[in-house]
């Protein structure tokens, strides 16, 4: 554990927390896509199915349990409890364009061809682009609450710092794990837009409005 | 450098 990964999972923590509060707040999920919230419940299901056979460190085990109940949580208040306030007609990205392809390279790039590395795998792909159709229903409707790009943004941190992570890990631990690192980067350059668009408009105390 | 595969990360 270094520092960057620390304040990485940190940012990825308060980045739901954030999720959770907009949602409770505003008593409201518009502004949301369920398609990617439903993503990332795939992503932390197939990744954290080592839960059940491999032990890591209980900082590691209570992360990962946060996580997939968490995202599950979100799913219900989206589905359930605040329902009324979610319109899928602006959801409209196809997620088959993105299960597909990361199907097809987990089935190439993996580190051992077992199901469980396999998911793995398809997980890492997956989360590189589960925040497509966020990202894609943002452009669409041009502009958001603050509060759900504080998440978006603390969603991008949590990216970006696993980045030095990796240069650390790779001088001071010789470890390197090129699936992740690949799809980490990838992931990470999906922000670029909107961290530009955060960082001279919502930060300045300008709304999140792009240009038409 | 060696590949991991550890999945010891989130």
């Amino acid at each position: 554990m270094n520092l960057f990964r620390l304040f990485g999972d940190m940012s990825h923590l308060a980045s739901i927390l954030l999720l959770l509060y907009k949602i409770q707040t505003t008593r409201s999920v518009r502004g949301l896509s369920f398609k990617t919230q439903a993503l990332y419940v795939t992503v932390f299901v197939t990744r954290y199915l080592d839960l059940f056979y491999d032990y890591v460190s209980l900082y590691n085990s209570v992360m990962k349990t946060f996580f997939i109940t968490s995202s599950c949580y979100v799913l219900y208040l989206m589905k359930k409890k605040y329902r009324p306030t979610n319109d899928p007609s602006i959801d409209t990205f196809r997620v088959e364009y993105l299960l597909g392809p990361c199907v097809l390279l987990s089935l190439i790039f993996n580190y051992r061809f077992t199901f469980a590395e396999i998911l793995w795998s398809f997980s890492i792909f997956l989360e590189s682009v589960a925040i497509l159709p966020q990202l894609f229903m943002l452009q669409r409707t041009g502009e958001a609450e603050a509060i759900t790009t504080h998440y978006l943004a603390a969603l991008g941190a949590y990216r970006a710092l696993y980045i030095p992570n990796w240069i650390y890990r790779y001088w001071m631990e010789d470890q390197v794990d090129p699936i992740a690192v690949t799809a980490g980067i990838v992931q990470t350059a999906l922000y670029v837009d909107f961290f530009y668009v955060y960082f001279t408009k919502v930060l300045q105390g300008q709304r999140f409005e792009l240009p038409a | 450098a060696k590949e991991t595969g550890l999945h010891d990360e989130l």
